[in-house]
């Protein structure tokens, strides 16, 4: 997996992302 | 008496028969009050009654067009003041203006429209 | 009763999953291969990935341009949600695009969730390459198929 994303996670179900506060912020402050 | 809409909010929120409270728990975005204003000055007051520990808040004004899948003051229609490190958010940029608020915390919102011509 | 047939023939699914590789494909860059031949009608794999929400999928892709990431190991499951195996899935990522593909994805429900589960449309040999029809978008800018097949529509989007 390296190869294609160096952060890559194999995972074997769906996993619900969780949202961060600034999820939609451009600049925080 | 001003509430909360029931058509102007993001569908996903579970609006309460008392039309004061709104769940959701399908990640930020927004519901609006069922009173808008369109010239003049204009005030409301919040109370933060109750703010458990890993909850945040943004609490603000937006046009008609803003886009209530996100927190307001993420697009250019809308300006919210938000609980955490108390910083103001528009245009999804986010700029210091007070300390966080929290519980018992009483917030006033003004906003100072032009009069028509 | 629904729900744990759901669940059940989720489960027996599961256990029907295949034994797939990736490889360098001749479609695009890299790609998915059955390592055991695959009846019709069988189920391949299901397609796996972070579940997100529209809004979160349209930052994200802006994001993946700026880092030059390719944004297409996203899947769409419903009008609110989208599965995104870009920075974590399964080996379904690797599958591609073909206008004349040997698969098929469908959303099957199991208990509260919706599943992408990829099954052959017809027998598929071993070391055959595993495709389906994306269904891209129709856009402007137009992105070469390479699919090969006689029926290459010849553009992705």
């Amino acid at each position: 997996w390296s190869a294609f994303a160096p952060d890559f996670v194999e995972i074997e179900e769906n996993v619900e992302y969780h949202e961060r506060e600034s999820e939609f912020d451009l600049k925080d402050e | 008496e001003c509430l909360l809409s029931l058509n102007d909010r993001a569908q996903q929120l579970k609006l309460n028969d008392d039309r004061l409270s709104i769940t959701g728990d399908k990640g930020y975005c927004s519901v609006r009050s069922t009173h808008s204003v369109s010239h003049g000055s204009w005030y409301y007051e919040v109370t933060i009654s109750s703010m458990p520990s890993n909850s945040a808040a943004r609490i603000g004004w937006a046009q008609y067009l803003a886009n209530l899948q996100t927190p307001i003051g993420t697009d250019k229609f809308g300006y919210s003041w938000r609980s955490k490190k108390g910083t103001v958010f528009h245009e999804a940029q986010g700029n210091h203006y007070s300390d966080g608020y929290t519980e018992n915390d009483v917030l006033g919102f003004l906003i100072v429209l032009p009069e028509p011509t | 009763d629904v729900e744990f047939a759901d669940h059940f023939k989720f489960s027996q699914l599961k256990l029907r999953k295949k034994r797939l590789r990736y490889a360098k494909s001749d479609i695009h860059g890299w790609g998915l291969f059955a390592c055991e031949a695959i009846a019709a009608e069988d189920m391949v794999i299901e397609y796996v990935g972070e579940t997100i929400r529209q809004t979160v999928a349209d930052i994200r892709e802006k994001e993946y341009e700026v880092e030059g990431i390719d944004s297409n190991y996203m899947f769409r499951i419903d009008s609110e949600t989208i599965v995104d195996a870009t920075k974590c899935g399964n080996l379904a990522r690797f599958i591609n695009h073909s206008c004349d593909p040997n698969c098929y994805a469908k959303i099957i429900p199991v208990e509260s969730q919706k599943k992408i589960v990829i099954y052959s449309k017809r027998d598929i040999r071993l070391g055959e390459e595993i495709t389906y029809d994306y269904k891209f978008p129709i856009e402007e800018q137009k992105i070469p198929c390479r699919c090969g097949s006689q029926t290459c529509r010849g553009s992705l989007n």
